[in-house]
């Protein structure tokens, strides 16, 4: 494993400790996070994982597959069972379509995979899903148009998360002999570019000191 | 040797 991978894995980690130690903090989730975004996540992290009990790569694979699921599945829990955080949560606000880009997923999984198989096709069903799961965040946080500190760290670190594996990829491809993983490489690109849309207009926001607004 | 369907990222 190379520093990029576990700088991108560590920032990942971070991203979602930051929102879960957020969240029961302060016993709110009122600063425009998606109830959607994070179902999103914690369903690519079950589906992705189904491997966990017949491939073992290493024990910090393992480790980390159990903190992920665990983490997203906590934050999700907090904000649809915990009295004060459901509370605070605006489903108003959180109006992302998000059953048809699961439809979507599925379909483009079982039509573009590595082998058929029960695991390979829920494999490449978590990556596809992954690349999209933060358009309802993005539709939320354009909806209520502000972007507090919470909301800002957490993009932040997935955006660094997202850099840091196409750099890993990059360098695994120069350094490993038969490097190729195109759904992976391909989905992660078109994830990341969703984030560099986000920080194009969060940058401009900064800027002119205005209110961030992402465009329809 | 790889294989393509060894997934060892996370």
């Amino acid at each position: 494993m190379n520093i990029f991978r576990f700088a991108g894995d560590m920032t990942h980690l971070m991203s979602i400790l930051i929102l879960l130690l957020k969240i029961y903090a302060t016993k709110s989730c009122a600063v425009g996070i998606s109830l959607k975004t994070q179902e999103l996540y914690a369903l690519v992290f079950l589906t992705r994982y189904l491997d966990q009990f017949t491939d073992y790569v290493s024990l910090y694979n393992s480790v980390m597959k159990v903190v992920f699921i665990a983490s997203s599945l906590a934050i999700v829990w907090c904000m649809r069972r915990h009295p004060l955080v459901r509370k605070s949560y605006d489903k108003d606000l959180d109006t992302f379509r998000h059953q048809y880009v699961l439809l979507a997923c599925f379909v483009l999984a079982l039509l573009l995979h590595e082998i058929f198989t029960f695991q390979e096709v829920f494999w490449a069903f978590s990556i596809y899903l992954e690349a999209v799961a933060i358009l309802p965040q993005l539709v939320l946080l354009q909806r209520s148009g502000n972007v507090d500190n919470l909301t800002g760290q957490y993009v932040l670190f997935l955006g660094a998360y997202r850099g840091l594996y196409i750099i890993n990829w990059i360098y695994r491809y120069f350094t490993e002999d038969h490097f190729t993983r195109w759904i992976a490489c391909v989905s992660g690109l078109v994830q990341t570019a969703l984030y560099a849309d986000f920080f194009y207009y969060y940058y401009l926001s900064w800027k002119t000191n205005t209110k961030l607004k992402l465009p329809a | 040797q790889d294989q393509p369907h060894s997934h060892d990222e996370l």
